[in-house]
């Protein structure tokens, strides 16, 4: 996230509907602006009360082409709206041209655009998180919005996390209600068990194996799976190699044999798969684990004993110093099955049916009591009678 | 390969409108006062923002990314260098 360097001095805010959209009621414009800026009150202090009359904090317009400001609208599409940060005012302003819409997958949809300019409003600039509500570009209506943890993290370092309210976990994830566990799933408590790919997409952790897949909970596996890969996944094939969702653009990368698939969400990008020489130049064909790793965001892929570190900024992405020996990561296996980096922080290696937890911070396998490596079977899928991973990973 | 300066006006002016070019198009004859090296700059940053592949040439996705209907706001707002630092 990226702060343009001014905020409110105070929490409760002030705000007006000087100016509406034409053919829009003005009563569902009301309610979606509320909504709009109640989701940066959700994770803070703040306060938004909408002033008729008066000095208020923040002026909300709807205007077409030149509006007064210098800053002209330019019709349908192109920029939507703009709005000033807080030393120059807070004001939002909306292009009129543009169709806003309520929950509708057509036209523009005036709450999540809203939203976006209120941070503005409130001190942020433009994230280069693509899957962050802060990113400058809109990506067309999405009816499960969640505010990205970029933004809330963004949020708070101005205006604090809001102790007086009932706050998200202390972990970097944000939950929702906990999810219905189902204990001793035959497939995944088998001993030794070999999975295809792990990883982490929206908060959710899904295990790949064969042409299925599961999703898990704090401890365990939830209810309702597992589930086809082509059910959930339309388009990815199974018996993936491995697997990552990069935080960077929110996109989730499937490896296997020499291509690879791009999805949002679970929705395959045009023009996939294609060639892991193409997209990933300098990495090698069916690898067998693939993460981006904590420690420096760069993405990581692991086959047989080495492993190459992949920069998608640099030229060329993979340094002539790669691969280098797994032995490198002191601790882990040659031929794992799969990694990921966990809701935690730390990253896992999984290899036979047991798995490995990477200190980040030692670079090395953590010592703990039980031991690493530890059997999957407990503390991933909630197997047997020990009671989850939870208490184990949060050691 | 290498980019013309002069061939796309509307990319020049996006970079600019943006923050990426620090220069004013809304004159049209001032794309011609742009160094190459600056345009190509002005693309990568944009690129890199956007989580494009860097090249620093108006590729197809690049160009795709610039279609997108967007917020108003600039994305480079000025930078710490040329902030006013606190003793």
């Amino acid at each position: 996230y990226a702060l343009q360097g001014s905020r409110w001095r105070v929490k409760a805010l002030t705000y007006r509907i000087s100016s509406y959209p034409r053919n829009v009621k003005r009563s569902e414009v009301d309610a979606e602006l509320a909504r709009a800026f109640n989701v940066w009150s959700e994770y803070t202090d703040l306060t938004f009360t909408p002033k008729a009359s008066g000095q208020v904090h923040i002026d909300v317009r709807f205007a077409r082409g030149e509006h007064g400001d210098g800053d002209p609208f330019d019709g349908p599409g192109g920029t939507l709206a703009h709005a000033y940060f807080p030393v120059y005012g807070g004001d939002a302003h909306f292009d009129d041209a543009e169709s806003w819409t309520f929950r509708s997958y057509r036209g523009t949809n005036l709450f999540q655009v809203a939203a976006h300019e209120f941070g503005h409003s409130l001190g942020l600039s433009h994230s280069d998180v693509r899957a962050s509500l802060m990113a400058p570009f809109y990506r067309g209506y999405d009816s499960s919005f969640k505010l990205h943890e970029d933004d809330i993290q963004a949020i708070q370092s101005l205006y604090g996390t809001g102790k007086s309210k009932n706050k998200r976990p202390a972990s970097a994830q944000v939950t929702e209600a906990p999810e219905k566990t189902i204990p001793n799933d035959p497939e995944l408590c088998r001993s030794g068990i070999k999975i295809d790919a792990i990883f982490t997409e929206s908060s959710s952790t899904y295990l790949f194996k064969g042409d299925s897949y599961w999703k898990l909970t704090e401890d365990g596996v939830a209810a309702g799976y597992p589930r086809s890969i082509s059910s959930g996944w339309p388009g990815l094939p199974g018996s993936i190699d491995a697997a990552f969702t990069y935080s960077k653009n929110g996109r989730t990368y499937f490896f296997k044999g020499s291509q690879y698939y791009r999805f949002s969400g679970k929705t395959m990008d045009d023009g996939y798969p294609k060639m892991i020489s193409d997209g990933f130049q300098g990495i090698p064909s069916s690898v067998d684990a693939a993460f981006v790793w904590s420690g420096n965001g760069k993405i990581y892929f692991f086959k047989d004993g080495q492993f190459y570190r992949f920069d998608p900024t640099a030229k060329p992405p993979v340094k002539s110093t790669y691969p280098k020996p797994i032995a490198n990561w002191a601790g882990v296996p040659d031929n794992l099955d799969a990694a990921l980096q966990y809701t935690n922080g730390y990253t896992y290696f999984f290899k036979g049916g047991q798995y490995y937890r990477f200190n980040d911070r030692t670079f090395a396998v953590d010592s703990a009591d039980p031991p690493f490596p530890r059997a999957v079977g407990p503390w991933w899928f909630g197997c047997n009678t020990m009671n989850g991973r939870g208490s184990g990973m949060m050691q | 390969a290498a980019p013309v300066v002069n061939s796309d006006p509307q990319a020049m002016f996006y970079l600019s409108q943006f923050g990426y070019l620090n220069a004013n198009l809304k004159n049209p004859g001032s794309g011609n006062l742009i160094s190459e090296d600056a345009l190509i700059s002005a693309i990568k940053d944009f690129q890199a923002f956007a989580q494009l592949n860097i090249t620093g040439v108006m590729d197809d996705e690049t160009k795709e990314v610039m279609s997108m209907p967007r917020c108003g706001v600039r994305d480079k707002i000025g930078t710490a260098g040329r902030a006013r630092r606190r003793r």
